[in-house]
């Protein structure tokens, strides 16, 4: 079954402070 | 850029192991929906304004604020398969260390399909913006 939209976050735990 | 608001319905948490992955996340969003049946109560109508700075939760009929998720928190988002009207999110909780899978049920497919596609946007946008700042 292909039609299953999932996601990853790129910028998971990543912050704009370092 | 803005927000997009999506109006939903709130069916549950769970906590999960990862902060990704399908069959994850299908195994925690059947637990939900399991767990939301069993307990037979009304359903908390919420509204879901999506951007790249996060994901803001409101309660639909008292407009309240539930909680404001940083984008950084969010780890993954989905359409579930099984549950083809439930969008879900993974997120890493704010008090501790541990990662919560919150799903939500929409009154059509395409509507779960939509919400997660505009999650996925707001991931895109915020990592175009995070490589900028950087």
């Amino acid at each position: 079954n292909t039609n299953t939209i999932h996601f990853d976050n790129p910028v998971y735990q990543k912050t704009t402070e370092d | 850029q803005e927000g997009m608001v999506f109006h939903l319905k709130y069916l549950g948490v769970t906590m999960v192991e990862q902060p990704k992955g399908e069959e994850l996340s299908a195994a925690a969003v059947k637990r939900i929906v399991a767990t939301a049946k069993a307990s037979g109560k009304k359903l908390q109508k919420v509204t879901l304004s999506v951007s790249p700075r996060g994901i803001i939760l409101y309660d639909s009929a008292s407009n309240q604020l539930i909680e404001n998720i940083s984008i950084y928190r969010i780890s993954y988002c989905t359409a579930d398969k099984m549950h083809d009207k439930v969008f879900a999110y993974i997120v890493q909780s704010q008090h501790n260390e541990t990662l919560e899978c919150h799903a939500f049920l929409c009154s059509k497919r395409k509507m779960a399909q939509a919400v997660t596609l505009t999650v996925a946007q707001a991931f895109r946008v915020a990592f175009e913006y995070w490589q900028t700042a950087k």
